[in-house]
């Protein structure tokens, strides 16, 4: 663990109690991309089935549960609960279009061929592409509440953070995961439009972000 | 090639 890693997983924990209370104090997912949100509780559960496996550290299996609750719980309030807010035919992403790539690819290229790792390997490769639906919709929409946005942003530096994490972890350990890598630049990559919009629109202006 | 490590980050 190194200050990198743990300010990351803290800004992946703060962005998802955001979004999950945002949902939660306004009765409403107006605006959240529920495609997006299926796509990171399949990400967790596909990656964290190690939980029954292969114990790391309390931290890293209670972080797991947390994650996993949270992004059930977002589900629920967007596709059960608060369905009636939910602006499904703005949230029209075909997100087949991601998960059959994905799945095809995490099939060619992986570290071991076996089902657990397979779905490990899907987990990355899904997690790089799952906020597209949500990047899509704001695009459609051409607005943004603000709320929404710095769940964005907290989600964008935690990708940012892991990126500086594995340049640490490269150095100190001479550890280098691959896949992870390469996925995690590709990730941080799609977030860098929308933080410079942030940065220009949001932060200096007030309420919602509008597209140009 | 031959799998070794864990995956130990979130």
């Amino acid at each position: 663990m190194n200050i990198f890693r743990l300010l990351g997983d803290m800004c992946h924990l703060v962005a998802i109690i955001i979004l999950f209370l945002k949902i939660w104090r306004s009765k409403s997912c107006a605006g959240i991309s529920g495609k997006s949100q299926v796509l990171f509780a399949l990400v967790f559960t596909t990656r964290y089935l190690d939980l029954f496996t292969s114990f790391i550290s309390v931290y890293n299996t209670v972080m797991k549960v947390v994650f996993l609750v949270l992004a059930y719980a977002t589900v629920y309030l967007i596709y059960l609960r608060f369905r009636s807010t939910y602006n499904s035919e703005s949230d029209s992403f075909r997100v087949e279009f991601l998960l059959v790539p994905v799945a095809g690819l995490s099939f060619l290229e992986n570290y071991a061929f076996a089902p657990l790792e397979i779905l490990w390997t899907f987990s990355i490769y899904l997690e790089s592409v799952a906020i597209l639906p949500q990047l899509f919709m704001i695009t459609k929409t051409g607005e943004a509440e603000s709320i929404t946005t710095h769940y964005l942003f907290f989600l964008g530096l935690y990708r940012a953070l892991y990126l500086a994490n594995w340049v640490w972890r490269y150095h100190t350990e001479g550890f280098f995961d691959q896949i992870a890598v390469v996925s995690g630049v590709v990730q941080t990559i799609f977030y860098c439009d929308f933080f410079y919009l942030y940065f220009t629109k949001v932060l200096r202006g007030s309420g919602k972000m509008t597209l140009p | 090639r031959e799998f070794t490590f864990q995956h130990d980050e979130l």
